[in-house]
């Protein structure tokens, strides 16, 4: 059988708010190492990978390997009604069909259960090589969001720049035109702090669209961590503490 | 869109 338990349940609700914009049903792949999904959009243009590692659970057990489909719209009415504060553990059984989400709030006064009815999903399991990329920038999550939602004003897409003066992010629209760049700044708090490391200045193309949807990952983690080469998807990294992570990973645009 | 590459090119099929 499969059991986990999250004394900080909300970090779960936050984990599918995070991916349900942007994948109608996935597999959840339960196993001795954690809790993971790998899915894509339904256009293929952009892939999600979560991994919430099992020893940040504070019970975990998996007998064996067991792949949980949900349509995650479903799972998130189901986890919408546990309260922020509650504990949630997730329960299957090997041969069910169900999987069962149980909320205590934290006076243990209250307790709830819902089940949700999984599905058989036909998905594709892609093979993410480790990449040493030519640019990583580290920035607050707030700001990286907060240009997306802006420069998506203007323009349908955003064209990211990384050179050693900073990560300029540029779009063009209808209505004019716009440019914010933010500079390396390593004098702040190191949660407020945009890093870059440098390997060659790189600048792709990507549709707003997609990273506003990544940055639904927000109220996960202070920063946000970009990795982009030439002619590569990005990598869009939010760091889940002592737990694991949510990585997007967006396409370019095919430049004329 | 046809101006957009897919994601699986990128990535080998396991």
């Amino acid at each position: 059988m499969f059991e986990a338990r999250l004394v900080q349940g909300s970090l779960l609700k936050k984990v599918l708010e995070s991916i349900k914009d942007l994948v109608t049903d996935a597999n959840f792949d339960c196993s001795n190492n954690g809790f993971a999904l790998q899915a894509m959009d339904s256009s293929h243009v952009s892939l999600v990978a979560l991994l919430l590692r099992s020893d940040g659970f504070e019970h975990y057990r998996c007998d064996r390997n067991m792949t949980m489909g949900m349509n995650l719209s479903n799972m998130s009415k189901m986890l919408k009604c546990a309260g922020n504060e509650d504990i949630i553990t997730m329960k299957a059984d090997d041969t069910g069909d169900v999987v069962t989400f149980m909320f205590e709030s934290p006076d243990q006064d209250k307790i709830s259960d819902f089940e949700l009815k999984l599905m058989d999903i036909d998905s594709e399991h892609l093979g993410i090589p480790d990449t040493e990329y030519a640019a990583t920038v580290k920035m607050p999550s707030s700001e990286f969001m907060r240009i997306c939602r802006d420069l998506s004003s203007i323009g349908d897409t955003v064209t990211i720049s990384v050179s050693k003066d900073g990560v300029k992010f540029s779009t063009t629209g209808d209505i004019g035109q716009a440019n914010i760049t933010c500079r390396q700044n390593t004098s702040v708090d190191k949660e407020e702090q945009t890093i870059i490391e440098l390997q060659e200045p790189v600048t792709l193309t990507f549709a707003l669209r997609y990273l506003n949807s990544f940055t639904k990952a927000t109220p996960l983690a202070p920063t946000v961590q970009l990795q982009m080469s030439k002619e590569l998807p990005v990598v869009v990294q939010y760091l889940i503490a002592d737990m694991g992570y949510v990585r997007y990973y967006l396409a370019p645009k095919i430049e004329d | 869109s046809p101006d957009q590459h897919d994601i699986t090119s990128f990535f080998s099929q396991r």
